[in-house]
C-alpha cells in the first residue's frame, strides 16, 4: 500500500489503493477468471476524469511562476493519460476476449497507474505549496540576520515591528503544515521548532534591548551581551533551518528525521 | 486553483472506484 505524504491525498486516494490492492490480490489468486463484463462506461468516465483532471493542472503549469512546478507537471499528465489510455485498450481487449488475460493485468496496471499518477501530480502540487512556505521561513532566517546590525532603541523598535508579524506568518503556515501531514514525526518537528521560536523570540529582543543599552551607557559588557544575542540568534536561526529542512522531507524520508 | 485540482482529483478517484468495482464484481460472482 502506497504512503501519502498528507492527509488531502490521503483521503482522495487510499479508499482507492485499497480496493486497487484488493483488485491485485484477487488477481494473483486467480480468482478473476469469469468472463469479464463491458467496462466501456467505467472506463470512459476514468478517461474523462483523466482529462479535466489535467486541463486543471495545464492551467496550473501555465499560470503559475513556480518553475519546478512547471517542470515537474507534464511528467504526471503523461503518467496518468498512458495509464487511461492503457484501461481503454484493456476494455477494447477485453471486449473482443472476455477471458484475455493480458487484458487483465493491462486493466490492473492501468489502475495503478492512475493512483500513482493522480498522487504524483497532487504531490508536485503540493511541494508547490510547500515552497511557499519555505519563502517565508528563509524571509524570517534574513530577518534574524538583520538584529546584528540593531544598535540603537530606534532601530530595535523597527526590527521588533517588522520581525514579529514575519514570525506569526511563518508559525501560522507551519502550524497549518503539521496538521496537514500524515507522517507523525515530521509533523512534531514542526509543531517543536515552531514553539521553539514562539518562546525564543521575545528572549531575542531582551537580549538585544540589553546589547543597545550597554552601548548606550558606554559600552561596558559589551562582548557579553553581543555574545549572549548572537547565541539567541544562532538558536532561532537553527530552529527555522529545521523547520525548512522538514518542510521539505516526504514521507519516504522517514530516516531522516533522527 | 488549489481547490479545483483537488476536486478533480476526487471526480478522478470516484471514477476509477466504479471501475475497481465493476471489475471486482465480476471476480467475485
Amino acid at each position: 500500500m502506497p504512503v501519502f505524504h498528507t492527509k488531502t491525498i490521503e483521503a482522495i486516494l487510499d479508499p482507492v489503493a485499497q480496493q486497487v490492492s484488493q483488485l491485485v490480490i484477487l488477481h494473483e489468486e486467480a480468482q478473476d477468471g469469469n468472463a469479464m463484463p463491458d467496462l466501456s462506461n467505467p472506463v470512459m468516465a476514468v478517461s474523462a476524469a483523466v482529462q479535466n483532471l489535467v486541463k486543471v493542472g495545464k492551467d496550473t503549469a501555465n499560470s503559475t511562476d513556480d518553475k519546478i512546478l512547471k517542470q515537474e507537471m507534464p511528467p504526471a499528465f503523461t503518467g496518468v493519460e498512458e495509464s487511461s489510455n492503457k484501461l481503454a485498450e484493456a476494455a477494447m481487449e477485453l471486449k473482443r476476449d472476455p477471458y484475455s488475460s493480458p487484458a487483465r493485468k493491462k486493466l490492473i496496471d492501468g489502475a495503478r497507474g492512475i493512483l500513482s499518477g493522480t498522487s504524483d501530480l497532487l504531490l508536485c502540487f503540493d511541494q508547490s505549496e510547500v515552497r511557499k512556505i519555505v519563502r517565508v521561513a528563509k524571509g524570517v532566517l534574513e530577518y534574524l540576520a538583520v538584529s546584528e546590525v540593531v544598535e540603537c532603541l530606534e532601530d530595535l523598535v523597527t526590527f521588533v515591528k517588522n520581525l514579529s508579524p514575519g514570525m506569526a506568518n511563518m508559525a501560522n503556515k507551519v502550524t497549518s503544515r503539521s496538521k496537514e501531514l500524515t507522517h507523525t514525526a515530521h509533523a512534531n518537528g514542526l509543531i517543536n521548532h515552531t514553539e521553539n521560536l514562539k518562546r525564543t523570540t521575545p528572549v531575542l529582543v531582551s537580549s538585544m534591548k540589553i546589547f543597545v543599552t550597554v552601548l548606550k551607557k558606554g559600552g561596558a559588557g559589551r562582548d557579553e551581551a553581543q555574545q549572549n544575542r548572537n547565541y539567541i540568534i544562532g538558536c532561532m536561526s537553527h530552529d527555522v533551518n529545521e523547520i525548512i529542512r522538514i518542510l521539505q522531507l516526504t514521507s519516504a524520508d522517514d530516516d531522516e528525521l533522527s | 486553483n488549489a481547490g479545483e485540482m483537488v476536486k478533480q482529483a476526487k471526480l478522478l478517484a470516484m471514477a476509477t472506484s466504479q471501475l475497481v468495482n465493476a471489475i471486482k464484481g465480476e471476480a467475485e460472482d
